[in-house]
């Protein structure tokens, strides 16, 4: 299935939520 | 704005290094691909640090690596 919360979209000055897939 | 070296990274932890990365890479996304430049950045940061590095020093690399990751999203978005 499609997951939706893929890519963890990178915001600058944010941090980044895309460590859990690591 | 210094170059980011492998050796900066290193001295961070690995939320850091990724934000670090981060941070340098999306304005250069940004200039290729502003609508998606987040998502991109997203996908890229996902690649080890090494290759990541490598991307800061090599344009081409850089811009090689930005069309793929756009062909995935698309193809991801359909």
């Amino acid at each position: 299935g499609t997951n939706v919360n893929w890519p963890p979209e990178f915001c600058p000055g944010v941090p980044w939520k895309g460590l859990q897939n690591i | 704005q210094e170059p980011l070296t492998a050796s900066m990274l290193a001295a961070a932890p690995l939320k850091e290094q990724k934000q670090l990365l981060g941070e340098r890479l999306y304005p250069l996304i940004q200039m290729l691909h502003p609508v998606v430049a987040g998502k991109i950045t997203g996908m890229l940061l996902e690649i080890d640090n090494s290759e990541l590095l490598h991307m800061l020093e090599s344009p081409e690399s850089l811009h090689a690596k930005v069309e793929e990751a756009v062909a995935v999203l698309q193809a991801h978005q359909a």
